[in-house]
């Protein structure tokens, strides 16, 4: 790999040096002859993902020289004729669409030909590329020289100069074309190579997710447009895809790349995609995700908080008791971070509702039970999940009292070995000297001293 | 020794008329003066004697308009299909240099310039001064186009076509007549796909007949070859195809001119997979050379 | 407009989309 790698980077050196000289020279057809024969090098099968990605950017940067060359000559009046068909001449179609990108991009910056003409030709005529890696890259480079010419505005400016719509269009062809070609990449190659592939496919996802960054860009995107648009189409892609890895970035990607309130307002959407996910997805990590995401929205500085017309806690009550029931071989400890993130939503989110903490430890309490757990070991992933549980009140509400008030705490923590139980009963007591919390009747007193009975008896 | 005197052939608005380019048959490339069926061809000959105070005498001088189609094959018959003369100067002696305008009117030039691989049609002038023991030839060639202009009903070619269990496509061309300037814009759509597809290109095929019958020549010659798909497609793919012709060396399809020869051209769709089998079908579409819109209308009666 | 002419391409459904390769 690395031999053909530096090959491969010899020949662009050569072909980019020629390329820039030619155009010192003001000789603009020899130039793009010669980054003709560097884009050609992109043909290549012969390269690993990684060493592809190498020659991708070297070749970009190249480009980028050609493209500031164009822009110049053609704001000072210096405009080539027919360029954008003079560059659909090349017989080979990789260097001729990576030609065809880097003139589109220059002409809508010269506003020669209508910019969202422009934009959805270039979107359309990279379906040519089927290679999946080949694909991948070419519209990842489409992806990235369109970058500040999208329109964003919510009507025309000027006549085919393009709304934010067309923006949206653009960039959801070029995701579900994009994610189709890299859900394909698993069906390339030997069955035994399956693993490497996957690997790889995990090095290229930043490329797919690219098209998600750039729509949370557009400024005129309003949580309406979002919800009525955006995230339906994602959320139609993914679904169907029907592939794990994709499944899983993806809905993590829409996560971290989209502000809460537009998640707040479509969380039902979002949690009905979740239920229909490959089961190979693990559908608690996305959920934790956005739980922690929501609580964290819900508590900055600053923050309106959840509107209370979004039942927050129910919603995700709800699709997490459908996952564990739609999920038999959902670990004890999955189970129970669930629970640990369903928690954290409550205590941050409704700190007056003692229910709800109560009722995610009646959850956990039963699901245990279901599971058929009865022992808990005590270096055990689920002993150190259920740990993380049971500390969590004890930290945000600061007040052992509220504790005890708890019918399903002390049930939850007596499941935990001797050495666990001490250590999250020993938390406790610290806690509560901490913050000078005083037992103020006998009755107190004896529930907690029973809740910490081990470190008595 | 030598030729006592030189001819020279100088043709009307020279300096205004286009030229165009025709290949010669060594395969080099010449610009010639451009003229259209019907158009005037006039000018001027001068005879330059050698030396100025010779005498050259001579038994007529005459210039011949010729339309002349060569097969390379039968190289002793020469078909001229168009063959006009005018008489410069009846026989008598030059003593000193000389000039005689000449004018063809309205000239039927029925058919395009053409070089081919085993055929050539061409037009040209020729000026005779007949002597008594060598006459002294001189040749002007012209380059002629035909222009057509088809009626804006110009359908399109979709077709489906397949391999059965195996591959089917369905092609689709806008037009079937396409100008020598003009854009193929066409798509692919794959309706099954079991193969394992590496690439898929569109060739422009040229197909010269040269001759009839059983001795009829036939020569392919793939001008083009445009890569319109990399990597293997699946089931409802859908690939677009921009191939502009201006790139390319192409003349008007020509269809058994004056029963000689005749020039076709194909669109061939080849797919070729992972073991480099290749996959095609070709169709034949009519290429013709459209009027510029600037050129200059064409002398009347 | 010549250098941006493209025919109107039918839309692949989701299930050939993500299909494995026949």
């Amino acid at each position: 790999q690395e031999k053909l790698l530096d090959e491969a980077l010899s020949v662009v050196k050569l072909q980019a040096f020629q390329m820039k000289r030619c155009l010192d020279k003001a000789k603009l057809m020899d130039a793009l002859k010669h980054a003709s024969n560097m884009l050609g090098e992109l043909r290549t099968s012969l390269l690993s993902p990684k060493s592809y990605y190498e020659l991708y950017m070297l070749i970009t940067d190249e480009m980028r020289h050609l493209e500031l060359y164009l822009l110049d000559e053609f704001q000072k009046g210096r405009r080539v004729q027919d360029l954008y068909e003079l560059v659909q001449y090349a017989g080979n179609i990789i260097p001729r669409l990576y030609l065809l990108i880097t003139v589109g991009v220059v002409y809508i910056k010269c506003s020669e030909i209508s910019r969202k003409d422009i934009l959805k030709d270039l979107v359309e005529m990279c379906r040519g590329v089927q290679h999946p890696l080949r694909g991948l890259f070419l519209r990842n480079y489409l992806l990235q020289c369109t970058k500040n010419v999208l329109p964003d505005c919510v009507e025309e400016e000027q006549e085919d100069s393009g709304s934010v719509s067309d923006s949206i269009d653009f960039v959801l062809l070029n995701f579900s074309e994009m994610n189709k070609l890299w859900v394909r990449m698993q069906h390339q190659g030997h069955t035994r190579e399956r693993d490497r592939r996957e690997q790889e496919r995990r090095e290229l996802k930043l490329l797919v997710g690219t098209n998600l960054v750039r729509l949370s860009q557009l400024d005129t995107i309003d949580v309406q447009r979002y919800r009525s648009v955006v995230l339906p189409a994602v959320l139609e892609q993914v679904v169907n895809c029907r592939d794990a890895l994709s499944q899983d970035y993806v809905m993590e990607c829409i996560i971290q790349v989209f502000p809460d309130e537009y998640h707040l307002a479509t969380l039902q959407d979002f949690l009905q995609a979740c239920a229909e996910l490959n089961p190979a997805v693990p559908v608690k990590n996305i959920l934790i995700s956005l739980i922690n995401r929501l609580s964290a929205f819900a508590t900055r500085d600053g923050s309106n908080g959840i509107p209370s017309d979004i039942p927050l806690f129910d919603f995700f009550s709800e699709q997490i008791a459908k996952i564990i029931e739609n999920k038999p071989d959902l670990s004890p400890e999955d189970l129970v971070s669930l629970q640990a993130a369903l928690t954290g939503l409550a205590l941050g989110v409704y700190k007056d509702r003692e229910d709800y903490v109560d009722k995610v430890l009646e959850t956990t309490n039963s699901g245990l039970d279901k599971l058929g757990v009865e022992h808990i070991n005590d270096h055990s992933n689920l002993s150190r999940e259920l740990m993380k549980l049971l500390k969590l009140p004890i930290d945000l509400w600061n007040d052992a009292l509220v504790l005890l008030r708890l019918r399903h705490y002390s049930p939850l923590l007596q499941r935990l070995d001797s050495p666990t139980k001490k250590s999250v009963s020993a938390y406790l007591l610290q806690n509560m000297l901490n913050n000078g919390t005083l037992v103020p009747s006998s009755e107190q007193v004896e529930q907690l001293l029973d809740l910490v009975r081990c470190l008595v008896a | 020794f030598g030729p006592s005197a030189e001819i020279e052939i100088l043709l009307d608005g020279s300096d205004t008329r286009k030229t165009a380019e025709l290949k010669l048959e060594d395969g080099r490339k010449e610009r010639f003066p451009l003229y259209y069926d019907g158009e005037t061809v006039s000018g001027k000959v001068n005879v330059v004697l050698k030396k100025s105070n010779g005498k050259l005498e001579h038994q007529g001088i005459k210039i011949e308009f010729i339309g002349q189609i060569d097969l390379y094959f039968d190289r002793g018959n020469r078909h001229e299909f168009v063959s006009m003369v005018r008489e410069l100067a009846r026989p008598g002696i030059l003593t000193q240099n000389a000039s005689y305008n000449f004018e063809f009117v309205n000239v039927e030039k029925p058919y395009e310039s053409y070089t081919g691989s085993n055929v050539k049609l061409r037009y040209y002038l020729r000026v005779s001064m007949v002597k008594r023991l060598s006459d002294l030839v001189k040749e002007q060639e012209i380059c002629v186009h035909t222009l057509a202009q088809y009626p804006d009903l110009n359908s399109s070619i979709k077709m489906e076509v397949g391999i059965e269990d195996c591959l089917h496509i369905e092609f689709e061309y806008n037009k079937s007549k396409y100008h020598l300037k003009d854009v193929i814009v066409g798509k692919i759509y794959f309706l099954l796909v079991r193969i394992k597809i590496k690439h898929m290109e569109i060739q422009v095929i040229k197909r010269e007949i040269a001759g009839s019958g059983p001795n009829a020549l036939n020569e392919n010659e793939t001008l083009a070859k445009f890569e319109i798909m990399d990597g293997a497609p699946v089931r409802g793919e859908s690939i677009p195809i921009r191939l502009f012709l201006s790139g390319y060396d192409l003349t008007p399809t020509m269809r058994d001119i004056n029963k000689k020869f005749s020039v076709k051209y194909y669109l061939n769709l080849v797919l070729v997979d992972e073991e480099e089998r290749r996959y095609f079908k070709q169709q034949e579409v009519t290429l013709f050379r459209k009027a510029d819109k600037k050129r200059r209308p064409i002398a009347s009666n | 407009a010549a250098s941006i002419q493209r025919l109107q391409h039918k839309r692949q459904t989701l299930e050939d989309a993500y299909s494995p390769p026949a």
